[in-house]
């Protein structure tokens, strides 16, 4: 089955 | 101090109600143009980014940033006092322990006030980049609820495909496969009920469906739903409230198989 990505990766810690 | 009136509770009730399975604990970022929300589930699959413009109160008055740490369960417990039609007023201190709720009934002149004691939160701030999208699809909020609940009879994800023709929706499982396509379509007497496609490039991503059913819990909120699409970023889901006040989902994509 598909692998779930991290949406962590995707936003910018400010 | 924050004081921050609603014409109708269930505002704030359709908005919590909407989020609280995605999140417990966050923060309701207080400042002069309005209540602000951003927090990610637990697995890091969806982020919720509600923000209540100050237009949407009536009136508004918030002298110095807040941020009001809420669990959502308990407000859920509190807001479940509240009419739906009560007028809502939101209060609080410059530091405050606790957060003032009061409805008001004008007709039968009944004036409930509760407090909900506050915690602290120590909440990672993440930044949301402007993005560009490939596909933005407007859609009835509840059509699209209607679709993510059938497949997800039949599956645990979705793959959403765009094109200029239309938007498919398709699942595999282990019973059998399903899918939905819609094309584009205005009806002049009932825009609520338009689909529009807006796009730059075809897009196909795969989603996880328990997570875009728990997002449409926001349907009671908006007659229609924007989905933003773009290869290999998160989709947006966003629910459009009065006063330019917005309830959106991110939801990161799956890949391969």
């Amino acid at each position: 089955s598909p692998f779930q990505l991290d949406l962590y990766n995707y936003f910018i810690k400010s | 101090m924050l004081e921050a009136r609603l014409e109708q509770a269930d505002l704030l009730k359709k908005v919590v109600d909407a989020i609280k399975d995605l999140v417990q604990d966050c923060n309701f970022d207080c400042n002069d143009s309005g209540v602000a929300l951003q927090a990610m589930d637990n697995s890091h699959v969806a982020l919720v980014s509600m923000m209540l413009k100050a237009e949407s109160f009536s009136p508004y008055r918030c002298d110095r940033n807040v941020a009001l740490g809420v669990n959502l369960t308990s407000l859920t417990k509190v807001l479940r006092a509240a009419q739906n039609e009560d007028i809502l007023t939101l209060k609080a201190e410059d530091a405050p322990d606790v957060l003032n709720l009061v409805f008001e009934n004008t007709d039968s002149d009944r004036l409930s006030e509760y407090d909900l004691k506050l915690m602290d939160i120590d909440q990672e701030h993440l930044g949301i980049p402007d993005t560009e999208y490939a596909a933005t699809i407007s859609l009835p909020s509840v059509e699209f609820r209607r679709i993510c609940v059938d497949l997800m009879a039949l599956s645990e994800s979705v793959s959403i495909e765009t094109s200029k023709d239309g938007i498919k929706f398709s699942c595999a499982g282990d019973i059998g496969n399903g899918a939905v396509t819609l094309r584009p379509n205005t009806n002049v007497e009932k825009p609520d009920q338009n689909v529009e496609i807006e796009l730059t490039e075809p897009v196909a991503l795969t989603f996880s469906l328990k997570y875009l059913v728990n997002f449409c819990k926001a349907a009671g909120l908006s007659k229609t739903v924007k989905l933003c699409l773009s290869n290999e970023v998160p989709l947006l889901v966003e629910y459009a409230l009065a006063g330019s006040s917005y309830l959106r989902f991110y939801l990161a994509p799956k890949i391969g198989d």
